[in-house]
C-alpha cells in the first residue's frame, strides 16, 4: 500500500459517496446513467468473488464490501426507490457492445483459464469502459449538473491516481499485473476529454457544458 | 502459481 494507491481508493469511495449522496439529497437520480450503474455492479460482484476464497488484508475485505454494497445501494435508489425520476430517455447505450467484448477478451488474454481468473479479468475489461454509458449521457444532453461532474471528477481521479501508484511500484520492482494496467490506462484515458472541461469549466463555476 | 502478483489491489 503507498499514498497513491490509498488516495486511489479514497477518491474512488468519494466518488460513489458523491453519487449517493447527491440522488438521497436531491431525491432524484436525473442524469445519472443507471447503465453505468448497472455495469459497475456486475464488476464489483466479477471481481470479489474472491471475498470468499482469499484473505488479503482487514482493509481489503472491507472496501470490497462496502463498494459491493454502495453499487447495489445506488441500483436500488435509481431503479426502485427513485425510479420516476430516472432519466431512462437520454441512457441509451447499448451495454452488451461493451459487455460481449469484455466477455470474449477475458476468455482469450488472461493469466490462467480458471473460472475466477477468468471472472476476474472481465472485471477489469468491462471497468475499463463501464463509464461510456455516463459520458454518452452527457455528451448527448449537452451538459451535466455540477455534482455529476464532481463524482465524475472523483472516479477519473481514482484511475489516474491507480497509475501514479503502479508507476511507484514499478520503481520498487514489486510484480505488476499488465492487464490491469493496460485496461486502466485504457480507462483513464476515457476521462481526458471530461477532466479538459471540468478543470476549464466547472472549477470555474460555470456548468459543464459541451460545445455546440 | 507464485509468478503472478497478488491481488491485492481492488
Amino acid at each position: 500500500m503507498n499514498i497513491f494507491r490509498l488516495l486511489g481508493d479514497l477518491s474512488h469511495l468519494l466518488a460513489i459517496i458523491i453519487l449517493l449522496l447527491k440522488i438521497w439529497n436531491s431525491r432524484s437520480c436525473a442524469g445519472i446513467s443507471g447503465r453505468s450503474q448497472f455495469l459497475f455492479a456486475i464488476v464489483f460482484t466479477a471481481r470479489y468473488l474472491d471475498l470468499f476464497f482469499t484473505f488479503i488484508s482487514l482493509y481489503n475485505t472491507v472496501m470490497k464490501i462496502v463498494f459491493l454494497a454502495t453499487s447495489y445501494g445506488t441500483l436500488y435508489l435509481m431503479y426502485i426507490k427513485f425510479k420516476a425520476t430516472y432519466d431512462s430517455n437520454h441512457d441509451t447505450f447499448r451495454i452488451e457492445f461493451l459487455i460481449l467484448p469484455a466477455i470474449a477478451l477475458a476468455l482469450l488474454i488472461n493469466e490462467e483459464f480458471t473460472v475466477i481468473e477468468i471472472l476476474w479479468t472481465f472485471s477489469i475489461y468491462l471497468e475499463s469502459v463501464a463509464i461510456l454509458p455516463q459520458l454518452f449521457m452527457v455528451s448527448k444532453t449537452g451538459e451535466a449538473e455540477s455534482i455529476t461532474s464532481h463524482y465524475l471528477f472523483a472516479l477519473g481521479s481514482y484511475r489516474a491516481l491507480y497509475i501514479l501508484n503502479w508507476i511507484y511500484r514499478w520503481f520498487l520492482t514489486e510484480k505488476l499485473n499488465a492487464i490491469a494496467i493496460v485496461a486502466g490506462i485504457v480507462q483513464t484515458i476515457l476521462y481526458c476529454d471530461f477532466f479538459y472541461l471540468y478543470l476549464t469549466k466547472v472549477l470555474k463555476g460555470k456548468k459543464l457544458q459541451l460545445p455546440a | 502459481d507464485d509468478d503472478l502478483p497478488k491481488k491485492d489491489e481492488l
